[in-house]
């Protein structure tokens, strides 16, 4: 997909 | 967020609080990992490397890596300073922290080539830091084993940071099935196998400490 990862966590 | 979730971000805000604290008030660094922490400072660089995107979350997230980066960063220059003022305890640890640490860095390189998300330079990054925190604390463990005997500030820290490995498991869990979030592979993949580095640890220093004697890894 084109949409970037999103890492909430640390 | 989830009750695991902050339970776990406490105990890792906890261990290195304990390990600064301690370095910065008794100026002992007796049985800590230059090369655990210099790992430490990668990774919470390459991992972080969104806060240049903007890409914004939370205030909560953002003060948290700018946290993380400054504290690691700041306890690898704490441990250099006692170059000097603490110099016998400086060279008995830069004696005893012989782990290779080539291999740790190029393998989570490798595997980060192999194993991302998506193929970008930040993706790769990120990668490459949950791989490595994954391995990060071997040189720490092994110093531990060499030396036979573990300080209580090593074990406390040791112990802080495993209870938030552990942690990240079960919020996992929560996250995937009561918040309904995409389950992360990469990241339960490399927090398994981290939280399995540290429960061989507690198992070991369980066999051995609470059952007399010191410390000693295979």
């Amino acid at each position: 997909s084109n949409t970037a990862p999103v890492h909430d966590e640390l | 967020m989830n009750p695991f979730r902050i339970a776990a971000d406490l105990s890792h805000l906890a261990s290195i609080l304990i390990l600064l604290r301690t370095i910065q008030t008794t100026n002992c660094i007796d049985g800590v990992s230059l090369k655990t922490q210099v790992l430490y400072v990668l990774v919470f660089v390459s991992r972080y490397l969104d806060l240049l995107t903007l890409h914004w979350i939370s205030l909560y997230n953002t003060l948290m890596k700018v946290f993380f980066i400054s504290s690691s960063i700041y306890i690898v220059v704490l441990l250099q300073r006692a170059k000097v003022s603490n110099a016998v305890a400086y060279k008995e640890m830069i004696l005893k922290d012989s782990f290779k640490i080539g291999y740790l860095l190029g393998g989570s390189a490798v595997l980060a080539l192999l194993f991302n998300e998506r193929f970008t330079f930040i993706d790769v990054a990120w990668s490459f830091s949950v791989w490595l925190e994954s391995i990060a604390i071997l040189p720490q463990l092994f110093m531990l084993s060499k030396s036979g005997k573990a300080q209580s500030l090593t074990i406390h820290y040791i112990f802080a940071l495993g209870l938030y490995r552990a942690l990240y498991i079960p919020n996992w869990i929560w996250r995937w099935l009561v918040e309904n979030k995409n389950f992360q592979k990469l990241a339960f993949v490399t927090g398994v196998i981290q939280t399995l580095l540290y429960s061989d640890f507690f198992y070991i220093y369980y066999k051995k400490v609470i059952k007399g004697g010191g410390v000693s890894l295979p």
